[in-house]
């Protein structure tokens, strides 16, 4: 554990519990992707079957749980309780273009060809894109409200601070996992473009984001 | 097929 890695986790986790408590508090997930949300449940899901196999430490696998317990209560305050509020129109990403290529890429390129493993390489495929539904919708209706913009802000500080922390462990531990790096920079350059517009109009104007 | 790795990182 480094500072990085401890920073990142705690980013991942107040970008998680900024969404959720802005549909709880709102009673509203507009403008939220519930697809994207359900493809988070989705990675969670695939990479921490490992809680049954292996213990890494406490706070190994008190995050692990409360990750799966937001992002499964997040999608279903989105898809059944809020369920009116979502929009469902403007959310159009089609999915299985994620999917089938992300799970295919799984098999062929992992590091045992082992059930286990090739459900946490799918984990660290998807991640890195299952964002692109969200960004989408953003791009499509052309706005999105700040709170939605903090939100993506610490899910793209966590995955700056990701990197750090393998910068980090390659030199002081001579860690290099190749699937997780390679996947964490592709997944990182997607925020860029929208780190531009949060510091330009975010920080710098009121309320809502809007694209040019 | 028996190989489970260990992954350290959320």
């Amino acid at each position: 554990m480094n500072i990085f890695r401890l920073l990142g986790d705690m980013c991942h986790l107040v970008a998680i519990i900024i969404l959720f408590l802005k549909i709880w508090r709102s009673k509203s997930c507009a403008g939220i992707s519930g697809k994207s949300q359900v493809l988070f449940a989705l990675v969670f899901t695939t990479r921490y079957l490992d809680l049954f196999t292996s213990f890494i430490s406490v706070y190994n696998t008190v995050m692990k749980v409360v990750f799966l317990v937001l992002a499964y209560a997040t999608v279903y305050l989105i898809y059944l309780r809020f369920r009116s509020t979502y929009n469902s129109e403007s959310d159009s990403f089609r999915v299985e273009f994620l999917l089938v290529p992300v799970a295919g890429l799984s098999f062929l390129e992992n590091y045992a060809f082992a059930p286990l493993e090739i459900l946490w390489t799918f984990s660290i495929y998807l991640e890195s894109v299952a964002i692109l539904p969200q960004l989408f919708m953003i791009t499509k209706t052309g706005e999105a409200e700040s709170i939605t913009t903090h939100y993506l802000f610490f899910l793209g500080l966590y995955r700056a601070l990701y990197l750090a922390n393998w910068v980090w462990r390659y030199h002081t531990e001579g860690f290099f996992d190749q699937i997780a790096v390679v996947s964490g920079v592709v997944q990182t350059i997607f925020y860029c473009d929208f780190f531009y517009l949060y510091f330009t109009k975010v920080l710098r104007g009121s309320g809502k984001m809007t694209l040019p | 097929w028996r190989r489970i790795l260990k992954h350290d990182e959320l």
